[in-house]
């Protein structure tokens, strides 16, 4: 809150965010899994909308969202995953639909992010350091689900393993471009 | 075998 320069944050994938843990989280409603795993989706839902909503409502943040450069388009990412989503799920209910949806979205949900970085060159810290905490902490999934298909009874999770292998392949370059120029210690610009 | 994924992540 007391940082309002959002120069290089793009508002598009903090939506898409939203619609992920949106259209994820239905099971709120119907499962129960635990206190803890609860409170966490209602962090994810809360801190994603309330993200969307500071960057469109708030005087102070609105004023340095970089519209002109943020220009990718929601239904390029969204309509696909969709199709892809009521093509290939489990279960062809509107509840398993939707969770599977989530997944794909969530795989290419920070190509706005990484396109918007592209285009303005100068990154701040701040949008830097997010990206790469954003893809080290998607990265631990994959060695979660390597834990836990050794101590777990085998379960099928080709739809959520095929999607986050795809998700931090697509933090990979970002990760190559941050990494040195943390090496070299020089200011993070990604290349046209 | 393989059983039906639990849906428990986040």
């Amino acid at each position: 809150r007391k940082n309002t320069n959002k120069r290089g944050v793009s508002l598009k994938t903090q939506e898409l965010y939203a619609l992920v843990f949106a259209t994820r989280y239905l099971d709120m409603f119907t499962d129960f899994i635990s206190l803890y795993n609860t409170v966490m989706k209602l962090i994810f839902l809360s801190s994603s909308f309330s993200i969307v909503w500071y960057m469109r409502r708030h005087k102070l943040v609105r004023r340095s969202y970089d519209k002109d450069h943020d220009t990718f388009r929601h239904q390029f990412l969204v309509l696909p995953c969709l199709i892809l989503a009521l093509l290939i799920h489990e279960q062809f209910t509107f509840k398993e639909v939707m969770w599977t949806f989530s997944i794909y979205l969530e795989a290419v949900a920070i190509l706005p992010q990484l396109v918007l970085l592209q285009r303005t060159r100068n990154i701040d810290n701040l949008t830097g350091q997010y990206v790469f905490f954003l893809g080290a902490y998607r990265s631990l999934y994959i060695l979660n689900w390597i834990y836990r298909y050794f101590t777990e009874p085998h379960y099928v999770h080709w739809i959520t393993w095929i999607s986050g292998f795809v998700q931090t392949l697509l933090y990979a370059d970002f990760f190559y471009y941050y990494l040195n120029s943390w090496k070299n210690n020089v200011k993070l610009t990604l290349p046209a | 075998g393989c059983l039906p994924a639990p849906k428990d992540e986040l």
